[in-house]
């Protein structure tokens, strides 16, 4: 097991198991600023752990990022972890993250889908779905960026079970997305959510179910040019980006949907880089790059939340 | 642990509308065998689907039939998935 973070390798992909003990241990090493919150459990009864960053306050306004959605896009949870470590290693000496940190929080859930994670290494790596199963239906697994309430069940999801994108038989039915639900809501002042995927290399925001646009859309489609804008001139990768539905397809149940109807006015989907080769197979040796020029667009989203406070 | 030898990723650019909808027919003819890993959106961008080795002949066979340009994008997954897992023992050595 690994002893302690700095003997993790953030240029590799890792287990379960390894990202849970690094966790612990990156708990452990940065408990000033940083705490691990236990929000649910999945459908095979796995924990599921939420990081918190946060420099004191009650309920501050706070950042919502989730990795790991769908299992197989593993560079999603290997930049969810070295994230996590950017912000403990420049928060006093990032101006921008320091002053983030004063006023809000940030909350990272790198395995969203720890039993199709743990899947993907034990059995079949190009597993997207969750593990759930139910009686007298023979096939396992919604897609849990299908389940959520905002559009259910509309176009761009699938009622057959069989299907990648099946939404599940009822709104929030997936114990992992029920408790996101909780905790966001419970909370209550979520400002940013930020769910990150791959591959395509996109930044997006709602609506995924609808054509209509989002009452700030102008304002949504300035700040994802910006953070396109960053992210770009860290490592030269080229991003598209504007609303679900008008650039990429219509997409019901998903995450940043329901975000935004449930008030948080600053909600992203990206669509991790895979330089145009590699689809969800992205080679290691491409983590942190990856994870350097997202940090960027992120950093910008969250910026513009903090002078732009609601 | 599932095994992906011979199977391919195509990238198909689909020129128009029309065959975008003969890319998502294929969904419904070879039902759990064609996994797109980027579904038929609109005709500015790829489709990328994973086809097992054994749909590989009928699969391209639909495509030129109905004149749709593709590439081979990974030409052999498992290939990549044992340097996957070759990179990941190493970093763990």
């Amino acid at each position: 097991r690994e002893r302690s973070t700095n003997s993790f390798s953030y240029s590799s992909y890792h287990t379960l198991e390894e990202i849970y003990s690094w966790i612990d241990n990156f708990v452990t090493e940065h408990s000033d600023i940083v705490s691990k919150i236990h929000i649910g459990n999945s459908f095979e009864n796995r924990s599921i752990f939420v990081l918190k960053f946060s420099t004191g306050g009650f309920q501050r306004p706070a950042v919502w990022i989730d990795t790991g959605i769908h299992s197989r896009e593993w560079i999603t949870h290997a930049t969810g972890i070295w994230i996590a470590k950017k912000i403990v290693s420049v928060h006093g000496k990032d101006l921008i993250l320091t002053d983030i940190l004063k006023a809000m929080d940030i909350f990272i859930e790198i395995v969203t889908n720890p039993d199709g994670f743990a899947f993907t290494h034990s059995m079949n790596r190009l597993w997207r779905k969750n593990k759930s199963s139910r009686p007298g239906i023979f096939c396992i697994g919604v897609d849990l960026n299908r389940n959520w309430k905002s559009g259910f069940g509309g176009n761009g999801s699938n009622k057959n079970p069989c299907s990648e994108t099946y939404h599940g038989p009822w709104p929030q039915s997936e114990p992992e997305v029920a408790a996101i639900v909780k905790f966001i809501t419970h909370h209550g002042n979520f400002k940013v959510l930020i769910s990150i995927h791959s591959y395509s290399q996109m930044l997006m925001y709602p609506y995924g179910h609808s054509l209509d646009p989002v009452s700030n859309y102008e304002e949504l489609y300035d700040l994802a040019k910006d953070a396109v804008k960053a992210l770009y001139e860290v490592h030269g990768i080229k991003y598209i980006f504007g609303s679900i539905s008008t650039t990429l397809y219509v997409a019901s149940g998903i995450t940043v949907d329901w975000a935004y109807d449930t008030g948080i006015k600053y909600a992203f989907s990206f669509e991790l880089r895979d330089t145009g080769h590699y689809g969800f197979l992205l080679p290691a040796s491409q983590i942190i790059p990856t994870a350097q020029e997202t940090w960027m667009a992120i950093r910008t989203i969250m910026e513009h939340a903090l002078n732009h406070p609601y | 642990q599932m095994n992906f030898t011979g199977d391919q990723v195509l990238r198909v650019l689909a020129k128009d509308e029309k065959q975008l909808s003969l890319l998502r027919d294929l969904e419904g003819l070879k039902p759990q065998k064609v996994d797109f890993w980027r579904g038929p959106a609109r005709p500015s961008l790829p489709v990328d689907m994973r086809v097992p080795f054994s749909e590989l002949n009928d699969v391209k066979a639909y495509l030129e039939a109905h004149g749709l340009a593709y590439s081979i994008m990974i030409k052999d997954i498992q290939v990549l998935l044992n340097e996957e897992r070759e990179a990941m023992a190493k970093s763990r050595r």
